[in-house]
């Protein structure tokens, strides 16, 4: 477990008359490992500094147990950024919830609008996947063949005004009582001010119970400013990291959840429909520390 | 590394903060300043730090510039990791080579992505090339077999361009799946394609180096091509990786439009690092 782990790379500390020099040593051995596994740098000084005010005082090193309630410190602070539990969403039956998904270029939103729906539908509920990527070529055939090929219900009519069919895909899901209606949008930068507009026009049209940040796993430094941008612009209510089944560390979960202050909700894992699971922050926290 | 700066701590720190978050990585980082500082005794502030940073890193990516080598008949073959632009940048290269006087034809060589083909057909039409594709689900070594027998007897064409789908270095059926994609090609061609582009995502970390690692020991990697630095990714790892592994860089990917690609230059690159 975390504990375990975070025990393992603070071991030099075990069985050793501790000083604040030699702490901050280690601690410092940490931070390298951290951004080793692209934790943004300011994200990683902050944490290391935290626990070095924590650790380093003649309270915890003068103590009877000082290793042992370091190692608790560094626990707490992880399981403080990245959460304790997993945390679920689960939508209201009955009315309509919409989730708006949005990320920058390939990091893996219309693969993973197909998997939420999937996932959805196994837990009974209604629900409708739309897309108004307009800009790249077979976009909406890319949705389109995910939802025929796993027999998910698909909305399309031909438009280039993403506005426009946004709010008629509401319109279709309201008048035929779907639970929940997912909006593939397409890839855009954080920088690019009329494509952030865009999906704030959309979220305020349509009034988006959930705007959910789909970010690639083995995104390095530029996670914090992707993160920033689209929490600043959006209010990101969720995230989810893709294609953990690289070997990425995954440094990125760590400056998303620490920047966005909202949960990682799924991970990606794999191409396939079933391929996206519960986020644990443990796991995720065990795996960034390498 | 603090003696090395008579302003101290903070433009150390200013400058090792610029490096990381360029995503040179904290092992490389370490050596550019420790190399800088054994130059340099004495830097009297932030701006002439720079200075000798940006010497420094030209030395380093000394060589790294790298060109197209076509014949007038010549296979290209573009690979990579899922989502890093690799379609895009097929018909980026098509449109670029077709400027340049090239006849392209391209090979829809990912059969198994939703819309995998049905995208490069786009583009195909837009630029008005021709393109090998067959159905969804095909073999893509068959596929590319096919393409290379018809175009290598084909006058009219003088670059084939092969799009593949994503995979990631760590699943060992998609390797093994490019493996013989590449004695495929070997088969139909005679020997291995003439540029064999691997393409990075800018906005990636260090994974990116497990990314050279694998496949470099599947292919020999004889160009890269890093995408997306029209964003704030600076790209840095491209230092790491030209240092560990010497492969020449050949284009970056500045965009999503068809015109958005740039011959890789060091000083460009690195006024953008910086
Ligand atoms: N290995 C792996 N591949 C994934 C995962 N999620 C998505 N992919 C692949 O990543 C590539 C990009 O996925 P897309 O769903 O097209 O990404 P996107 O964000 O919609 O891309 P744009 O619309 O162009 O911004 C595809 O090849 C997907 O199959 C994952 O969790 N693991
Ligand atoms: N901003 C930016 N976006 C890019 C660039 N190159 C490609 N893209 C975008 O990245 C997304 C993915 O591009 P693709 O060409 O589908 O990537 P791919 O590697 O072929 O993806 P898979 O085949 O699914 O593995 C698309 O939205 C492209 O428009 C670039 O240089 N800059
Ligand atoms: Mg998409
Ligand atoms: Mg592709």
């Amino acid at each position: 477990n975390l504990k375990d782990k975070i025990s393992s790379v603070l071991s030099q500390l075990k069985g050793k008359r501790l000083n604040k020099d030699y702490v901050e040593k280690v601690l410092r051995e940490m931070r390298i490992s951290l951004l080793e596994a692209d934790v943004h740098y300011k994200v990683a000084s902050e944490f290391i500094n935290l626990v070095k005010e924590k650790t380093t005082g003649e309270k915890i090193l003068g103590s009877l147990t000082p290793y042992q309630q370091i190692v608790d410190i560094v626990y707490q602070e992880f399981v403080k950024i990245m959460g304790e539990k997993p945390v679920l969403l689960e939508p209201q039956k009955g009315r309509l919830n919409i989730m708006e998904i949005v990320g920058l270029q390939g990091s893996g939103k219309t693969t993973q609008v197909a998997k939420l729906s999937n996932f959805y539908k196994k837990q009974g509920y209604k629900v409708l996947v739309t897309s108004l990527d307009v800009y790249r070529p077979a976009a909406i055939d890319q949705l389109r063949i995910l939802a025929n090929n796993n027999d998910l219900d698909f909305y399309y009519e031909e438009s280039k005004k993403p506005i426009k069919m946004a709010k008629k895909a509401k319109d279709y899901a309201v008048k035929n009582n779907y639970d929940i209606l997912i909006f593939d949008t397409a890839g855009r930068l954080h920088i690019d001010k009329e494509m952030m507009k865009e999906v704030k026009v959309v979220k305020d049209t349509v009034k988006a119970d959930e705007i959910i940040l789909v970010v690639d796993s083995m995104v390095g430094q530029d996670a914090a400013n992707i993160a920033k941008e689209f929490n600043d612009k959006l209010n990101i209510t969720g995230s989810i990291l893709t294609k953990l089944d690289s070997d990425t560390r995954g440094g990125a979960a760590l400056s998303v959840r620490f920047i966005s202050e909202a949960p990682i909700l799924f991970i990606g894992k794999g191409e396939k429909i079933d391929d996206i699971e519960q986020f644990y922050p443990d796991r995720m926290a065990q795996r960034i520390l390498g | 590394l603090q003696g090395i700066i008579k302003g101290g701590k903070n433009i150390f720190e200013e400058i090792e903060k610029l490096l990381i978050e360029a995503d040179i990585g904290p092992s490389t980082v370490y050596d550019i300043l420790e190399a800088i500082r054994e130059d340099n005794k004495r830097i009297k502030n932030y701006k002439e730090l720079t200075g000798f940073l940006k010497a420094h890193l030209t030395k380093v990516l000394d060589g790294s510039e790298g060109k197209l080598n076509l014949s007038d008949k010549s296979i290209i073959l573009i690979y990579g990791v899922n989502g890093v632009g690799k379609t895009t940048t097929v018909a980026k290269l098509a449109r670029y080579l077709t400027v340049k006087g090239k006849k392209v034809a391209l090979v829809a060589g990912d059969t198994y992505r939703a819309a995998g083909g049905e995208q490069l057909d786009v583009w195909a039409n837009r630029l008005n090339v021709k393109i090998y594709k067959q159905g969804h689900g095909a073999d893509p070594g068959a596929v590319i077999f096919d393409a290379i027998t018809s175009f290598k007897n084909k006058k009219e064409y003088t670059t084939l361009i092969i799009d593949t789908g994503g995979r990631l270095h760590t699943n060992e059926n998609l390797v093994n799946q490019f493996s013989k994609i590449i004695r495929v090609i070997r088969k139909a061609w005679g020997k291995i394609p003439d540029e064999r582009l691997l393409v990075l995502d800018g906005t990636m970390g260090q994974n990116t180096v497990n990314q050279v690692n694998i496949f470099s020991k599947v292919i020999d990697i004889n160009g890269i091509i890093m995408t997306k630095l029209d964003g704030t990714a600076k790209g840095g790892i491209l230092i790491r990786i030209f240092k560990k592994y010497n492969i020449k860089i050949k284009f970056l990917g500045m965009g999503e439009k068809i015109g958005d690609l740039e011959e890789f230059r060091i000083s460009n690159y690195l006024e953008r690092l910086f």
